[in-house]
């Protein structure tokens, strides 16, 4: 069986956020080290993969190897149910038909003790091997940032090309109408104060789809920095470290015909 | 014109 307690509600609904507009449904393995999801979406053109360390739990038992089928909407709409700074509790039984969760409040007035429960699925999902890459550029920014730079070049283009050189880091996309560059340079003092940095073993220029980067971004609201990692003609992962875990994308680049 | 690739071109099964 399952036990899993989360300090926080919140953790789990930024989660759902910024993996459910990839994935709709998704197996959640659990074993002792942790709660671990890897799904790509329908086109597999994007992978995400979430973990969850044990340590992250206020409290965490899980006995033997669980896959739990989750369909993502719902999961979705029982944790509307819980208030961000909720004790959010999950349980499985060993035969992983039934979630349940439990949402603890106090209040002034009262504690507050709510129920749910929510059906798993059987989900037959091809596990991918990821290969463990020595990334040609490495980049750490702001997630913020980020955010800001992919929203802004989506309203001009479909794609972004992303150039890491000795300049720095330069997101360009060239739209029908418009087109729009952004650099990005190495600063002594930002990277003094841990800003940002950037280390290079040898110029990347790769082409991403911006629908994908602005749907990573959603996961700005889990950390306040995001980590690039790219090498040419590979794809490129897009990584988000919190206290409890992590959130990665993979993202399939596009090429000239 | 530029072609977006998929992950199984990169990523085996495992």
């Amino acid at each position: 069986m399952l036990e899993a307690k989360l300090s926080e509600a919140a953790l789990l609904k930024r989660l759902l956020d910024a993996v459910k507009e990839l994935v709709s449904d998704a197996n959640f393995e659990c074993n002792e080290e942790g709660i671990q999801l890897q799904a790509m979406d329908n086109s597999h053109v994007a992978l995400v993969s979430v973990k969850l360390y044990a340590s992250g739990f206020k409290r965490y038992r899980c006995d033997r190897p669980l896959p739990l089928g989750v369909n993502l909407g719902s999961l979705t709409k029982v944790l509307k149910c819980a208030k961000d700074d909720d004790i959010c509790t999950l349980k499985a039984g060993d035969d992983a038909d039934i979630l349940s969760l439990t949402y603890e409040a106090k209040s002034a007035y009262a504690d507050r003790i709510a129920e749910y429960e929510m059906k798993l699925m059987d989900i037959d999902a091809d596990q991918l091997g990821i290969p463990d890459t020595d990334y040609d550029a490495s980049v750490t920014m702001p997630s913020s940032e980020f955010l800001r730079i992919v929203r802004d070049l989506s309203l001009l283009g479909e794609s972004v090309r992303i150039e890491v050189s000795k300049e720095g880091i330069r997101f360009v996309s060239d739209g029908e109408a418009a087109n729009g560059n952004i650099l990005i340079k190495q600063n002594a003092e930002a990277s003094g104060k841990k800003k940002g940095s950037i280390e290079m073993n040898s110029a990347v220029t790769l082409t991403f789809s911006l629908k994908y980067l602005v749907n990573f971004s959603k996961s700005s609201s889990l950390s306040k920095k995001v980590q690039l990692m790219m090498s040419n003609d590979v794809p490129l992962l897009v990584s988000y470290a919190f206290n409890q875990g992590h959130i990665r994308y993979y993202l399939a680049p596009k090429i000239g015909d | 014109m530029v072609r977006q690739q998929t992950l199984g071109k990169f990523f085996g099964k495992g």
